[in-house]
């Protein structure tokens, strides 16, 4: 219907940006989560 | 209260790195005036006659899953290491850590102009745009240090795997890192000169 | 004109949609289950004071029974029929996690599409949390405990670095 059909890429561009992205999103609900023995006044720091 | 810490996350985190440092000389105080030589007997006598003191120090404890548990695997992940370490191809390596987070890293300072920043290991709770902020496992108690990248080398391993203890080890030149860790995303690194770093041949 | 084009996404690493209500394993045994042991009963009462269990159908009495540490450590079984459409999503999102971090074991059962016809005379919207407490049949208690997985929040138990998962999303731009 008018759409020039093309294969879906083999590599993904920028990956390293996923993956960092991905890493700092875990971090940061690592370091905002509740830990036992985490100092309370610090989590909003998180 | 996340609103006001988003609004002034900077002055937050100086406030924090202010009050781990002050609470730790307090402590260290305490520590030398009562004679107290070893981390068990501080920790229980603060936590006992300073619970506020105690309260704010840092602990290095609660960070160590974010390098073992995370960062590692990111950097893992990020330099598609498996076990079998021949598929590593060097210079793809050294292009992606140059723009890889290191918040979260355990460096240590190998050489360095200030000869009593030498030795010190950590894991970095910020990455800023001059300064690794390392909290560190100290022999009486975890202390916040800024470590100034200008004039040093840091230094940080991959273990390869659990069993055996190879590891690749990277060098981190600090005057080749003085930016933000989200411009150095960004950026590409071209040769420079390097009179600025004859300390890295001298000693 | 237009071409395909395919736009990488970043997959959020902490959303568990597939696993946010546990699954059950054989869905029409629990459901008969629940009709038989608890609803048919419940349907011959007139007022609550007559219920033969400690059991609560209100959203509010189930959000605050959850949320309230009581003392006490029965474990409590949270029907939800979280399938049909009557039901508003609002309630149902925040559900999972309040079990998940209710100070006693919860264990949620989510119930086939068309339940919440069964469940007009005992609940509006189709909850019923039900504690375990000793009159409770042990042979119903059983069934469901086996027949029923675990919550289960994988970045708030230990941590433990989800892999990035980047998928590409096909699209189209003119030319």
């Amino acid at each position: 219907n008018g759409v020039l059909i093309v294969p879906p890429p083999r590599t993904i561009a920028n990956q390293d940006h996923f993956h960092r992205l991905n890493y700092l999103y875990q971090l940061s609900a690592y370091q905002t989560k509740p830990r036992a023995g985490a100092v309370k006044g610090h989590t909003p720091l998180a | 209260n996340y609103q006001r810490v988003n609004k002034n996350s900077k002055i937050a985190l100086r406030e924090f790195i202010n009050s781990c440092k002050k609470s730790t000389q307090k402590c260290l105080k305490l520590a030398h005036e009562n004679k107290i030589t070893d981390r068990e007997n501080l920790s229980s006598y603060l936590e006992k006659d300073h619970p506020a003191i105690y309260e704010a120090l840092p602990q290095y404890d609660g960070f160590v899953p974010m390098y073992k548990e995370l960062w590692l695997n990111y950097i893992k992940e990020l330099l598609s290491i498996t076990n079998s370490i021949k598929t590593l191809n060097g210079s793809s390596a050294l292009l992606k850590l140059s723009m890889a987070d290191y918040n979260g890293a355990l460096l240590r300072v190998t050489k360095s102009k200030n000869k009593s920043l030498r030795g010190i290991q950590g894991i970095v709770i910020w990455d800023s745009q001059k300064f690794f902020i390392l909290i560190v496992k100290g022999h009486l108690i975890d202390e916040i240090k800024c470590i100034p990248k200008k004039g040093t080398v840091f230094q940080f391993e991959i273990p390869l795997s659990d069993t055996d203890d190879s590891a690749l080890r990277y060098s981190i030149l600090g005057d080749r890192f003085k930016y933000r860790s989200v411009d150095r995303a960004g950026r590409k690194f071209k040769s420079r000169r390097c009179d600025d770093m004859l300390y890295y041949i001298q000693n | 004109k237009r071409r395909q084009v395919y736009k990488p996404v970043l997959d959020n690493p902490f959303t568990n949609e597939a696993h946010l209500w546990p699954h059950v394993h054989d869905q029409p045994l629990i459901w008969q289950l629940v009709q038989s042991s608890i609803l048919n009963k419940l349907a011959h009462m007139q007022s609550k004071e007559e219920y033969p269990w400690e059991l609560y159908t209100d959203f509010n009495d189930i959000v605050q029974y959850l949320s309230s540490d009581r003392g006490n450590s029965d474990p409590v079984y949270l029907f939800v029929c979280n399938k049909d459409p009557g039901v508003p999503l609002v309630l149902l999102q925040q559900i999972p996690l309040l079990c998940y971090m209710a100070p006693m074991a919860v264990k949620l059962v989510q119930l086939p599409r068309s339940a919440l016809a069964a469940f007009k005379t005992v609940s509006k919207y189709g909850l019923l949390l039900l504690r375990c407490d000793d009159r409770v049949d042990r042979k119903f208690v059983s069934q469901v405990d086996k027949n029923v997985d675990p919550l289960q929040f994988p970045w708030l138990s230990a941590v433990k670095y989800q892999p990035t998962a980047v998928k590409l999303l096909k699209t189209t731009v003119p030319i």
